[in-house]
């Protein structure tokens, strides 16, 4: 719904990693994969 | 070129003769034929032209005729027994001895050649140099076995080299993407840390507006 | 065991001999010498205890004594022109040889061993199995050969394919650490991007708690 939306755009960026939480090595993988053909 | 082969006549089945065969370059051209017992010794010709004759009146190709006789002469390909020779002293000339050499195929043989070879008169020489050969040919395949062997050694220690040199780059990758996410780590969450931070201030900040509004 | 050599005995230097020793397992518990120029052919025996008796009176360890037996009639380890043969057949009795082989230092030479060699009353078969003993060489060497070359090419592709992963190795560690590199600065910009943002949000909330300070 767009407040989810909302407030996933204010605790995520686009590529879906969160402002505020510390990563580790498992989430970053993560979020590395899913950002697939970055150039 | 010079080979010698070690043949078993159907003819003379016990007796071990020694074949050996001599040619410039291309069989086809015509070769010397020396057969020993290792006591007596008999040699004799093939000319091109008896060649061209021969394959002319078995309707062979040339060029088939001369890989069969390099496979029965020369025993190349292996020899299954397809080969047989034949010895026969029975002529008139008792210096002289018919030579000949035919394919057996299922149950039909064809004569390939045949040459009346003439006695040697001194046997020991021509004995002496087909020794020579073989023990001339045994320290040629001697010094190949050691080059292959050498080369075989600088192979396995080249294989074994890059073996580790891909073991080590296995291992770098590896390395390098764990430190790269340590680091990633580190910086991306110092930058949350300052997000968290600012979004206190700025929670505060809004709080103050409200206050500060209310009051007034 | 057996090996076949070329001589040519400095008695009878024009003459090519060849010696066939033949032994069981070490050549010191005794060996079989064979002597043919390609016509006749001579044979004796050394028996241990006579191979012992000469390390003895050469005050030469046995050991040693043996590897030297090793060289000169096997032709091991090369065959420098240190090793001499002497063949004589002036003896009393004409069916015997007297075989002698030495070794030469720089101006003076020793005895290594000698013995009597019988003439054989058939050497035919002598010869022909001397012959037969070196195509057999022959045939193994050659299989030898073919073995190792076999074995050369499989080496070699397994070279080349192991240089290829290496290759692709290489290229794929540095493609890894671009593509992390470019992942993690467009993670990073965003959290710069929202820190901006924040910052951007805070002066204005500052702004407006100053300016609701000033107005109250």
């Amino acid at each position: 719904s767009p407040e989810t939306k909302e407030h996933f755009a204010c605790v995520y960026d686009c590529y879906g990693d969160s402002y505020t939480v510390d990563t580790d090595m498992v989430q970053l993988k993560e979020v590395f994969s899913r950002m697939n053909n970055v150039g | 070129e010079m080979k010698v082969i070690r043949i078993h006549p159907v003819s003379d089945p016990h007796t071990t003769y020694f074949l050996q065969i001599s040619w410039q370059k291309d069989l086809g051209t015509g070769f010397e034929v020396v057969l020993s017992d290792g006591k007596a010794a008999w040699n004799g010709r093939v000319s091109k032209e008896e060649i061209s004759k021969e394959a002319a009146d078995m309707e062979m190709d040339l060029e088939k005729y001369v890989g069969e006789l390099r496979k029965v002469l020369l025993f190349e390909g292996g020899h299954a027994d397809t080969y047989n020779f034949h010895i026969s002293k029975e002529g008139m000339n008792k210096d002289y001895l018919q030579f000949s050499y035919e394919k057996n195929l299922k149950d039909v043989s064809f004569r390939l050649g045949s040459l009346m070879l003439q006695e040697v008169s001194s046997p020991a020489e021509i004995i002496s140099k087909l020794i020579s050969h073989c023990l001339d040919c045994m320290a040629g395949l001697e010094a190949k076995n050691e080059c292959l062997q050498r080369e075989n050694e600088t192979l396995l220690s080249d294989l074994n080299d890059i073996q580790g040199q891909l073991q080590k780059c296995v291992e770098a990758k590896e390395k390098l993407e764990n430190e790269l996410y340590q680091r990633f780590i580190l910086v991306l969450n110092e930058k949350k840390a300052k997000i968290r931070s600012l979004n206190k201030s700025l929670k505060e900040a809004e709080e103050m507006v409200k206050k500060s509004n209310q009051a007034r």
